[in-house]
């Protein structure tokens, strides 16, 4: 059996302009690079090398997901989030999270908590979304933040951007989005 | 959207999706990233010399309708891949021709767009098991990097 451990990660399907390439680039290859020392010096099993490698990615302005995301009409961050074991099938996800630093550490962390059922002898959830998921991140102990700390000024001037022609349309045109702006 | 696929030095695979999101959504809209089968999924077998990892980004509304990661790996499970090569480009260019080449509403709705980045477990030199790294998008481009504990230094690349 080999003992190498192999990582690929990515920023999202969509459009990479240039002026931000780089940025998503250095973020993917740090990504990478931060997972696979952490898999060497502590846990190595995959979950949690692709945890440490999306954590990576959650903080980096430049992608969509955790700090920088795109915000929602009233102009907050929401996040999705899952991770799946191979060996297992276990899955774990939540939905619609405000003021978590790093959601898929929480998804992580439902994932976990799903494998056995509970002293009632119910099947835990696997997903878990909005007030609901938040409260199970306090009681994990996982890292919670003031929501507005994950808006970026970068998604907020996009959002200002595209929420302005949204209330008012020039010409009474329909506003059309981006075609990036419609895809997670 | 971000996403990352792994394998570990027992020969595990996990794959896992984060995502902000559409713009200007909806306060409680979920996406693909947070729904069973469609925006991550992993599988091996028994014997770990046959597995998949994916994570997938795109147009969410399509890719939960289609449980585009699961369908992934029920196709790459198919009982060809009982000794026998399943033709993974082939399963990928169906797979996405089928689901992502026609808007599913006929009102000028936007193309539906997907990406996915897979790992998976081929047969090599005396049976043992090695990865290959796949990826497929209808998109303008997508973001990947791969490294291993055996080739540190990653590659990194937007796939246009």
């Amino acid at each position: 059996m080999s003992t190498t451990v192999y990582i690929a990660v990515h920023g999202g399907a969509g459009y990479h302009g240039v002026p931000s390439e780089q940025n998503v680039k250095s973020a993917l290859k740090r990504a990478c690079a931060q997972a696979l020392q952490h898999s060497s010096l502590h846990d190595s099993s995959a979950i949690s090398v692709v945890e440490q490698a999306i954590s990576i990615l959650e903080d980096d302005e430049y992608l969509n997901a955790g700090y920088g995301s795109n915000l929602t009409i009233d102009g907050t961050v929401e996040c999705d989030a899952a991770v799946m074991d191979g060996l297992s099938g276990d899955f774990g996800s939540v939905g619609a999270l405000s003021g978590v630093k790093n959601p898929i550490q929480l998804a992580s962390a439902v994932l976990r908590h799903s494998r056995e059922p509970d002293s009632l002898g119910r099947i835990r959830p696997m997903t878990l979304v909005a007030s609901g998921a938040h409260a199970f991140a306090s009681s994990q102990g996982i890292q919670t933040v003031i929501p507005n700390e994950m808006v970026s000024p970068r998604a907020i001037r996009e959002w200002q951007k595209w929420k302005s022609r949204l209330d008012h349309p020039t010409n009474g045109d329909q506003v059309s989005l981006p075609q990036d702006a419609m895809q997670d | 959207t971000v996403g990352a696929v792994a394998w570990d030095n027992e020969g595990n695979l996990a794959a896992g999706v984060s995502s902000g999101g559409l713009l200007l959504k909806y306060s409680g809209r979920i996406g693909e990233a947070a729904v069973y089968g469609a925006g991550c999924w992993a599988q091996q077998s028994l014997s770990k010399r046959d597995g998949m990892a994916c994570s997938i980004s795109g147009a969410g509304e399509h890719i939960v309708r289609s449980g585009l990661a699961r369908i992934l790996g029920e196709a790459l499970q198919s009982p060809e891949s009982d000794g026998g090569e399943v033709d993974i480009h082939q399963v990928l260019l169906q797979v996405f021709n089928q689901k992502f080449t026609e808007p599913l509403h006929q009102r000028g709705e936007l193309m539906p767009n997907a990406g996915v980045v897979l790992l998976t477990k081929e047969r090599g030199e005396d049976d043992e098991a090695v990865p290959r790294l796949w990826c497929a998008f209808t998109t303008e481009s997508m973001a990947v990097a791969y490294a291993s504990t055996r080739k540190p230094s990653p590659k990194v690349s937007i796939l246009r």
